[in-house]
């Protein structure tokens, strides 16, 4: 594993999150509840906690964007890169984006959103790419049945370098 | 069949990889190759994605290389800013 030089990530443990817009391709019920997966798969395993808001800016803005969306980053169309997201800080920091012109699904016809969302949420909290293949942060996407996904321990000892273990 | 089919690939995966390496490797090249001893700043930034990738480091646009390099990824970048 590997974390953003020089940061170290979120300096407080109660972080925020905030669905700007959906995806068409996913019922919103899906939606919400393949990004609230997505944030549990890190809280497990570190003292992190993710509280959904509304109406506020949050610490984790996540939406849905083609093409060039307020950035420097512009997505691509349909297939390579499929997300990206900002390493911790204030304003863009944190944010997650997702390319609209990818199909997204709960299920494997499609590109799962629910493990680009943990893997760009990894991004969120600090860690960069890693260059195991069978990590979670290996940069290219890989289809694991979700409810088999186990987040894998290249992954665990990346983030708990940050945030140390939740303690049972 | 074509005869030269395999040339035009060539330059196709060229192509396709140093976009790749400059969108994710952070390749800078004015587009010529380097005429110095040792190797090009392309090679080189393809022997640092082989590396990266857990592929064998040959500095070659192989099959391996140039299937990694096709599927879908994130978008954040594999070099340091």
């Amino acid at each position: 594993f590997s974390t953003f030089p020089g940061n170290r990530g979120w300096s407080k443990r109660e972080l925020t999150y905030r669905i700007i817009n959906y995806t068409p391709d996913m019922p919103r019920s899906e939606v919400d509840h393949a990004i609230q997966r997505a944030f549990r798969v890190w809280s497990d395993v570190t003292p992190l906690t993710f509280t959904r808001v509304y109406d506020v800016t949050s610490d984790i803005e996540i939406s849905f964007a083609a093409q060039v969306h307020n950035d420097f980053y512009p997505f691509d169309g349909p297939h390579g890169t499929l997300a990206h997201a900002f390493a911790p800080s204030s304003g863009i920091g944190g944010d997650a984006h997702f390319d609209e012109d990818e199909t997204w699904t709960s299920g494997s016809n499609g590109y799962n959103l629910f493990i680009v969302a943990a893997h760009e949420f990894g991004h969120s909290l600090g860690l960069l790419h890693s260059n195991d293949p069978s990590a979670l942060m290996y940069p290219t996407y890989h289809y694991t049945e979700p409810s088999e996904f186990r987040l894998p321990e290249d992954d665990v000892n990346g983030i708990q370098s940050l945030y140390g273990a939740r303690i049972t | 069949f074509p005869a030269k089919a395999p040339e035009a690939n060539k330059e196709t995966d060229a192509k396709f990889a140093e976009e790749y390496l400059k969108k994710y490797y952070n390749l800078q090249t004015n587009g010529r190759q380097s005429r110095k001893k040792g190797d090009g700043p392309l090679i080189t930034k393809i022997k640092e994605m082989q590396q990266f990738l857990g592929l064998k480091v040959t500095g070659i646009l192989d099959s391996d290389t140039m299937e990694v390099m096709h599927q879908p990824r994130c978008g954040f970048v594999d070099a340091g800013e």
